[in-house]
């Protein structure tokens, strides 16, 4: 049986809008992730960032959170089927997709690593 | 079935010792990748930089290619089945294997994305 989104999410690491590069970077490292939500006070989703868009400031000298932050991001819905988050991830070439309700709420994470696991021998 | 490492291996994007963080995280970005695979004149696998590292560089002020790198790397061969790759992906928390023949020549890269993508609807 393919599990559903909410069976095998995992927690998020948040930001807000307030946040400087070089404080993401120290959240990217400190927990070992490569993925952060850009939350406000609400806990709505406005956007993610990741080392890709940390290194993409290096590239390109751009220092501020707004200008490497994606604003329009792919999410799933906690009762939606893995598979859904497979083809998606596939289709736009991204590694995670923050899980969001109705009201674009954040919930979780699921990423590629994740569902990758799903196919190992102790998967 | 499950697939073996050699039918759904990809080309991986590879530097050499020389290389500084700036070009580094150019040929990432250019590349729409997250990971490098450092090589030496043979094709021998020295190490991995991945996006992670370069945020690491912004997050302590290293600077040097070979601080940030990674030379304990974990591998996988051509023929091994794929189901191997994702316990080794889970087991040591990293989303991608480079692929390496008997002698540690570099063959190509299996990522997490890839093996995630086998289990989307159009996998
Ligand atoms: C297009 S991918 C290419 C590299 C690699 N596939 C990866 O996901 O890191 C990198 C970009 O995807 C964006 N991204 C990551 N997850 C996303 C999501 N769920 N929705 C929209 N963009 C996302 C990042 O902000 C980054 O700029
Ligand atoms: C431990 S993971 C944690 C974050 C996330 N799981 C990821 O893989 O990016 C990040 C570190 O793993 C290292 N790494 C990536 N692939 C590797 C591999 N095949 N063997 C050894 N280290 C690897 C990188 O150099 C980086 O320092």
């Amino acid at each position: 049986r393919i599990p559903f989104v909410n069976e095998i999410m995992e927690n998020v690491v948040t930001c807000n809008l307030n946040d400087n590069i070089d404080v993401l970077a120290k959240k990217i490292i400190d927990n070992n992730v490569n993925h952060i939500a850009v939350i406000d006070d609400n806990d709505k989703l406005l956007g993610i960032i990741t080392s890709f868009d940390i290194t993409k400031a290096i590239a390109t000298g751009k220092k501020g959170l707004e200008e490497i932050m994606t604003r329009n991001v792919i999410t799933v819905y906690p009762e939606e089927s893995v598979d859904i988050c497979a083809t998606k991830l596939e289709k736009y070439n991204i590694s995670a997709l923050p899980v969001v309700d109705r009201s674009n709420k954040l919930k979780g994470i699921i990423t590629s690593e994740k569902i990758s696991s799903l196919l190992g021998r102790i998967g």
